[in-house]
């Protein structure tokens, strides 16, 4: 088992490389793989309960994620941005994709926290990816519903409930409905 | 691979029936403010298994039910269906197409279907192993939980690598 | 110090319900004082700790939100949408701010989650304040660009550290540096 | 009453000595992700007398000090001064014009100075104490935060508008 994980996480860590350098130029990120917490005194000693040969999994060791953006010293994650620890957490979620792709994938506002210029390195890296892959994104921002290659709309009926439709974008006016969809 | 269609009714805001035929590629959802787009995504998780009420922004299960609004009562049942295609064999099992359903009844249990058959959420759980589509995985990433894997500790990011194994 | 706080709560809830309103058309909100909590068994027989005549805290009613917008039904604010919190809460904020004014206030990207009309009717609102009261907010949403009186960019040098400078709003090219703040 | 001027030096990305200037009305600040905004707005929390490290992103208070960077080394010490205008009077005290600092090197403790003159934190936030700015009012708005006042619970919401009394 742990020569299958080695591998997956050898894979998962040279995607997320280099996804990162797609997403924020001249910036590195690496995964890493944590040194496993030392056994506690008893375990050193005595019977460490389990199956004989598996490991505890709490011997096993974490992964941890180190970013650095262009320019800057190697900090902790949570002195990121907003919009640096969005573009990372996507890097990663795409990484784990390269290795073992999901049969589709759901992103609920993902790009609320990014700048103009990243939603623009987002945007194109989903575009370059979804030749192969299904993304579906909700989303407010003008320049995530122009690069679509479809849009839904969703509208609230002075009653309280939602209507599907397919709609289209037009530059400056935003999502325009197309044709009322076939609600059976 | 990939979701060929979501059906759902009385779910949320969803009390009439709606239908949204999706494509490969970027598809974008889009329309104003509690007009029902996370409420579309929370029916997709539901519908792939999700069992906390918490995770659905609800107190109790029964509260995904339409309950009413601007002269319309309440419903009694919401039920949604995921269509996937499987022509590429990643679904362990034969069909082309795997219809995934999900009905629940206020005050009742939920009841899970695959292609029409009734199902224990188990079985759900073992044909969708490996996708990422569990609860753990991250291929469907909620509102304002993006950065949840940045938050995660070690050992947590642990689990998502071995999932992809 | 009740009669002062039945005041105070009358006048807030009144500017709160006023405030919901222009920023949901159609819908309605109160804030209302919940039941205090029972006192439990010891308390009702036995002493109370504290100095006489002062109330326990725990003994006080609380205050909650009810919010409801155009067209549903009453429900618990956890189902309310990531957009519709965003704006209760603003409402609620500046309900405070109508009873007792702070020198000054600084809004982190709050118009993030809100769609096109929201950021209009927020920011609209926050212009009519504007002429008595502070406000400085950090976004990315050009619409709350282009109705800033003053706009202030703050730039990422190669080394990694900040720069402030004074810049105009363009209709679509947004933010353009105007001069180099004297950084003195 | 209102924020004149903020002047921040070493304080996180702000290495070199910055000032802005600021008027009433509705001031827009805007950058690139991670050029330094929300640093900004931390400063103002800082030196308002923020005193959880956390609340400011780090681990120890001391990591507001500029780290270094690319071809540049770590500060020793980090500096805010913001100036209020007191015209109506409503900081308790003579002033006309309050500038409220605060410093700190590394290992060091915090010293605050109210108009030049070093003070205790707990002057500080008697000084301040009815006007919103203190740590649990909601005239600063930390980023991802705003819907706080939703979350909070009924006693939580209770202080807000004892606070306004
Ligand atoms: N069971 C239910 N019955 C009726 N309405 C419901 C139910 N559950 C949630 N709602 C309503 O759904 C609305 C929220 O919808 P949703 O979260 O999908 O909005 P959204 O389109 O994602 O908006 P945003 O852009 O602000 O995130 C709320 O107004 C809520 O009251
Ligand atoms: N003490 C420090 N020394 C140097 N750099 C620091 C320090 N503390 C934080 N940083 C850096 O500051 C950056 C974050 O800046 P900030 O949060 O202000 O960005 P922002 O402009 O608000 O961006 P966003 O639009 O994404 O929210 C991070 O890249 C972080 O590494
Ligand atoms: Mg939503
Ligand atoms: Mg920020």
């Amino acid at each position: 088992i742990e020569r299958r994980f080695d591998a997956v996480f050898g894979a998962v860590a040279y995607h997320f490389r280099l996804l990162f350098q797609e997403l924020f130029p001249g910036g590195h990120a690496t995964l890493r793989l944590t040194e496993p917490p030392p056994l506690s005194e008893d375990e050193d000693e005595g019977e460490v309960e389990g199956e004989p040969g598996t490991v505890r999994r709490e011997a096993l060791a974490g992964v941890e994620i180190l970013a650095q953006p262009a320019g800057k010293r190697l900090q902790a994650l949570s002195l990121l941005s907003g919009g640096e620890r969005a573009l990372t957490a996507l890097a990663m979620i795409l990484a784990l994709q390269q290795v073992n792709p999901s049969p589709f994938y759901v992103f609920d506002e993902v790009d609320a926290p990014l700048d103009d210029a990243n939603v623009g390195r987002f945007v194109k890296l989903l575009l370059r990816l979804s030749s192969t892959q299904q993304f579906i994104i909700v989303t407010h921002n003008h320049i995530t519903m122009a690069a679509a290659e479809v849009l839904y709309g969703v509208t609230m009926d002075g009653d309280g409930t939602s209507t599907l439709l397919s709609v289209r974008f037009e530059e400056g006016r935003g999502p325009i409905p197309q044709r009322r969809e076939a609600v059976t | 691979m990939k979701l060929r269609r979501v059906a759902l009714s009385g779910f949320k805001t969803f009390a009439r029936r709606n239908e949204i035929v999706l494509e490969t590629g970027l598809t974008a959802i889009v329309g104003p403010n509690g007009s029902g787009k996370s409420n579309l995504v929370d029916a997709i998780r539901w519908a792939l298994g999700e069992t906390s009420a918490r995770e659905l922004r609800g107190a109790r299960m029964d509260e995904v039910i339409y309950a009413g609004g601007n002269g319309r009562g309440p419903m009694g049942m919401a039920q949604v269906e995921l269509t996937l295609d499987n022509e590429e064999g990643r679904l362990p099992t034969e069909d082309v197409e795997v219809a995934i359903g999900r009905r629940v009844t206020r005050g009742g249990d939920s009841e899970y279907r695959i292609n029409g058959a009734r199902t224990r959420l188990r079985d759900l759980e073992r044909l969708l192993a490996s996708t990422g589509l569990t609860q753990s995985g991250y291929a469907v990433v909620a509102q304002n939980d993006v950065d949840a894997i940045i938050q995660a500790n070690p050992a947590q990011r642990r689990t998502l690598v071995e999932e992809a194994a």
